[in-house]
């Protein structure tokens, strides 16, 4: 019954295991954490490595002898130029402060998708599954359209980009520094099993922008009675200060840390609970409501507390996310450090709600169908627009400037590589 | 997958192969055979499918040509199961008839069904 038990792949199944449960890339011949695999943890999770047999050769680092001789930061610039003996790297990044985007997340920062197609009788075809291997080896998630670190185009027709392609829009020198190290169910309490899978070397590589985003699973779970399991205000400070600590033991001077807060969940039920659910479309006969009930009652609901017809449970989760919140909003203005600034951010779920709404969307529109949980591709990069523009008018310093260079080096190295 | 991720997708595979069958107005069997034409070959996606269907197909067949619903074929086939104490699970609205008469009427019909010696874990 287990495939794995097979002799042949039991080698590469062991190998697959390990790269999911340390969140590192599944072929990376150089262990440098880079792949040029797409899936199981590849490039679809953090920049593509330009060489992978060279561990010394990856996204984010400080160039290598101005990378006269090779790329050895995979951003496509590299060589001298003939007209007057400079390093291109010199001559175009030098002084623009480049810097790497990294997100600390859970399902929804690794854009979690259940695609409907692959659920919907009435739409079925033989194009329905095409991308159905992609995903299960992503675990699911779809972080190369993430809000984040999203670096292909999406399913959507949202005009609004991921943060990495604007920073990469900004300093065509970040071009390929990102990392998506979110995971299915993390949150503060269990991303030290996965945090070491960050990718940074204090000396060598640029700054970056961190972002801890745990925004559902220290209340969501899947228990009959969800309270006793959620995080406390006291765990959670525990648990933060010691990430920060970690965070501030690698990364490089000049890096800049956002903690994210939590939403207030009880928008699934009230914009969701009587509409049907995509199984439900055909016969007119499976509603949210009935839908949540199903997933409470079999004890495997992504988060009881606010996908339940109980108004008191919602309240109560909402309330226990506030604390939580109010909790990371205290670390972020008592505790300093020396490698880092630190922010805390809100989750503007509303915000971007009433956003959505003036260019006459309807509030369930930002939510995954089949999941009826997870913020979907329009949610993930509306709310990346508003982290954008907010950090832009707070502290523009954290994005770097633009750099002047960019017309020249798009002229030389064109895509620089692509992604 | 816990017990509980082995029900949900039993009750979402049923219910895309009984749709189907609907929205083409096809047989069971037909629909199971259009299902899996949909599928890759990565990943032995393709061939999962029909040794699934192997498996478990004639037995699928008859339950639904009996009108049974998603429910009731996975708690027949034992990938739902209710267990001494708790609620029972469903998705669907239940059956007019009481579940426990239409639960055994949908066994009595696949008592002889090689299916069930595997286990659940299956």
């Amino acid at each position: 019954s287990d495939i794995c038990s097979l002799p042949f792949l039991v080698k590469i199944c062991q190998k697959i295991k390990l790269a999911i449960e340390n969140s590192v890339p599944f072929k990376d011949v150089d262990s440098d954490k880079y792949s040029i695999f797409p899936t199981l943890r590849g490039y679809h999770w953090r920049g593509r490595d330009c060489n992978d047999s060279d561990g010394t050769v990856y996204p984010g680092r400080r160039p290598d002898d101005w990378d006269i001789h090779q790329d050895s930061n995979c951003n496509g610039i590299w060589g001298v130029d003939p007209k007057d003996g400079i390093p291109y790297e010199k001559k175009f990044c030098e002084g623009s402060q480049p810097r790497g985007i990294i997100l600390l997340g859970d399902s929804a920062g690794a854009h979690f998708r259940i695609s409907p197609e692959w659920i919907t009788a009435s739409q079925m075809a033989l194009k329905s599954f095409f991308n159905l291997p992609t995903a299960l080896t992503n675990e699911l998630n779809w972080p190369q359209l993430s809000g984040a670190t999203g670096f292909l185009n999406g399913y959507s027709r949202i005009k609004e980009n991921s943060l990495y392609l604007r920073l990469r829009e900004r300093n065509h020198c970040n071009h390929r520094d990102y990392q998506n190290l979110s995971k299915n169910g993390a949150s503060s309490q269990n991303l030290k099993k996965f945090i070491e899978s960050l990718s940074r070397n204090q000396l060598l590589d640029h700054p970056a922008i961190v972002i801890y985003a745990m925004i559902g699973n220290d209340v969501c779970n899947g228990r009959r009675d969800p309270v006793p399991e959620m995080t406390t205000p006291e765990q959670l400070y525990s648990k933060v200060t010691e990430t920060l600590k970690f965070l501030n033991s690698h990364l490089p001077n000049g890096s800049h840390v956002f903690l994210s807060g939590l939403p207030d969940g009880t928008f699934l039920w009230d914009n969701l609970h009587d509409r049907y659910h995509p199984l439900g479309q055909l016969n007119e006969d499976v509603t949210y409501d009935q839908f949540y009930t199903f997933l409470s009652c079999l004890q495997v609901s992504p988060c009881h507390g606010w996908m339940s017809s109980n108004k008191t449970l919602r309240t109560l989760t909402s309330q226990r996310a506030e604390q939580l919140s109010d909790t990371l909003k205290k670390i972020a203005t008592s505790q300093r450090f020396t490698n880092f600034n630190l922010f805390y951010v809100d989750f503007d779920f509303q915000e971007i709600t009433k956003e959505w709404q003036r260019r006459g969307g309807q509030p369930w529109q930002l939510i995954e169908p089949v999941d009826g949980f997870h913020p979907n591709e329009v949610a993930l990069l509306l709310l990346a627009d508003r982290f954008w523009n907010k950090v832009q008018r707070q502290w523009p310093e954290v994005l770097g400037k633009e750099n002047p260079f960019n017309p020249q080096i798009k002229q030389v190295f064109g895509d620089q590589g692509g992604h | 997958p816990s017990n509980g991720h082995i029900c949900i997708g039993c009750v979402v595979v049923v219910s895309v192969i009984e749709q189907l069958a609907q929205v083409h107005n096809s047989t069971a069997q037909a629909s199971m055979e259009r299902l899996c034409s949909y599928l890759p070959e990565q990943l032995f996606l393709k061939s999962t499918c029909y040794l699934v269907v192997s498996m478990f197909g004639p037995d699928i067949i008859k339950l639904l040509s009996a009108d049974m619903n998603a429910d009731v074929v996975c708690h027949t086939l034992e990938f739902c199961k209710q267990d001494a104490g708790q609620p029972l699970c469903h998705l669907y609205p239940l059956p007019k008839a009481p579940w426990e008469f239409t639960l055994e009427k949908a066994r009595q019909m696949v008592k002889r069904s090689p299916t069930l010696k595997y286990s659940r874990s299956d």
